[in-house]
């Protein structure tokens, strides 16, 4: 059990170097075990420096920042592993623009190992799904879902 | 191996059956605040052996049996369907379509079916388990859970690796 | 001070119940006491029932009812009572378009009485601002204020 | 009585002084994520007397000191100065302008001031809290907060209307 724990954790981790500074645009970030001597309690740590920065306590990373950082370690366990389908609810609520751009661009790179069901309320995650599931709710409460095209009528309507 | 439908009845705000294929690799749910998108992922979760009403954001379990509206009266029973595409045999004990359903009751039973063969909710939860979709995986994150993750203590985090191990 | 409070109670739910229906183009919503006949130690329970919707625990409530129920809270608080001025930090950020243009249009009743700064991403909150000011943050880690015109530009950009 | 300057000095990611007016009724603040935005509104918090490091996502208030970049070293105080316009006389012991300043220094200690005389956290907090601005006003809704009003318990919900009263 202690060697696949450490298997598991190296190789995460160094996904988890290499996909970060595509996420954030540079920067760097690596994953550290609190007990190493102890590999059946240790905690895991994430060490992280947006670009330009001194890295920090994780507390004073920005809102967005924890969502990056987040997304970015569950992007380095799909890369790595065998994850057959992810379910993700508005998790790129947080992002600007241009983070919105590069998830929804790493997305489409992993679609081919892991399925996506994603929530989001963003046109450039939209935009990735290629297929788009419209839920309403008529005026009695009761929920129906409707397909939408992806045409620009309904992004820009959004 | 990947969710090919869900079918819900009376789970939520879905009151009457509803059928969704996620025939594509990236699938965009979206919708108004409030319309039942959250608690389609829920669904799923329901039927991959959910055991805590919390989680679905009830006080108890039965609290995602369908209610009832200003014109519809309350059900007795949710049920929910999931099938797989299990054609590249990551389930290595099963043919290329898996079917799992769960009812529940306002009793609060459960009944749990896979193809047909009525089975335990340890049965359900092995099975997802077995596909690398455990309780710790990262791969479900729930609407406004995304930055716990960072927040959450070291120690807590050590289940997202032992699910890869 | 037994008086105060119920008083005070008395007109935040007075104001609550008028302007749920305005933020949720319907449905309606009310402030009960658990425990009124001991005003020193009494809770406030929120009960809400959107359009359309039987009345159900807070718990079940959507991400975007729920942040939508709060503002309504506090816009209740700020009609009847003196706030100065009001910090907002990306508070709808969970809501959909035609949410976002109610907040932004009840914000703009409000801001003769209380003075309002709010961060936020959305356009509508944007096209609501007086004045918009930029916090950019330059290669080094460093911020820095930059003032932004609110012309097509900028907000076509976000 | 309105915000009407917010002045920082080395607080958080506010390295140089930094001067923002807010000359409007309704005022904008966008940008980049991790850019500042939020820093700033914790610095009005910081000025109007926050005493737990916590509330300001450090682990102790001095993690709210410049803490250095790639090019540049930390620095050992954070200054932070509000001027209030108090035309309108909702703060009765005060004329038209009021200032308010805070520094913090490594070793932990703050220095407060109104209109430049050194007074204590409680008069700074107290001035706030008779202008309807004390610790459980609602006014203040930071990152992330908004969700956590509805599912806070109903008896810690009575503080907001004490403030009321
Ligand atoms: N047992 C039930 N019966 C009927 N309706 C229910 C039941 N449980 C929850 N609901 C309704 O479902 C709605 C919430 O749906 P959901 O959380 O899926 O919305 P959403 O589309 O995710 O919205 P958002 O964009 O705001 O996150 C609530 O308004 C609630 O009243
Ligand atoms: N003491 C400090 N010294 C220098 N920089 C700091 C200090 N404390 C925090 N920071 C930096 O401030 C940044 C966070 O800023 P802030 O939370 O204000 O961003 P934001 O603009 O609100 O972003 P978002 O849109 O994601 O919420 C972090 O990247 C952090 O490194
Ligand atoms: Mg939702
Ligand atoms: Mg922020």
């Amino acid at each position: 059990v202690r060697y696949l724990f450490k298997k598991a954790f190296d190789t995460v981790n160094q996904a988890f170097q290499e996909i970060y500074p595509i996420m954030f645009s540079g920067g760097n970030a690596e994953l550290k075990l609190t007990e190493p001597e102890d590999l059946l309690h240790t905690g895991v740590e994430i060490i992280a420096a947006p670009p330009g920065k001194k890295s920090r306590s994780l507390s004073l990373l920005s809102g967005g920042e924890k969502s990056l950082s987040a997304i970015t370690l569950l992007f380095a366990i799909i890369k790595v592993s065998t994850v057959p389908f992810s379910i993700l609810d508005e998790v790129e609520a947080a992002l600007d623009e241009a983070n919105v751009d590069r998830f929804s661009q790493y997305l489409e790179t992993l679609n081919s190992k892991t399925q996506f069901i994603v929530i989001t309320h963003r046109r450039s995650t939209m935009r990735a799904a290629q297929r788009l599931f419209g839920v309403t709710m008529v005026g009695t409460g009761i929920s129906k879902i409707v397909s939408v095209r992806l045409d620009g009528e309904l992004i820009n309507k959004e | 191996m990947f969710l090919k439908t869900l079918t819900l009845t009376g789970f939520k705000s879905f009151q009457k059956k509803t059928t969704i294929d996620f025939d594509s690799r990236i699938n965009g749910i979206i919708g108004p605040n409030g319309s039942g998108k959250s608690n389609l992922i829920e669904a799923i979760q329901f039927a991959m052996g959910e055991q805590s009403g919390k989680s679905l954001r009830g006080n108890t379990m039965k609290d995602i049996i369908f209610s009832g509206s200003q014109t519809e009266k309350a059900l007795n029973r949710a049920k929910v369907q999931l099938i797989l595409d299990n054609s590249d045999r990551l389930l290595k004990d099963y043919g290329d379509l898996v079917t799992i359903s769960r009812i529940l009751y306002r009793d609060g039973t459960s009944e749990y079916e896979i193809n047909g063969q009525k089975v335990r909710q340890k049965d359900v939860q092995a099975l997802f388990f077995s596909a690398g979709l455990g309780r710790d995986t990262l791969a479900f994150i729930t609407q406004g859970k995304v930055q716990k993750i960072i927040d959450s203590d070291p120690v807590a985090r050590r289940g997202v690796f032992e699910e890869v191990a």
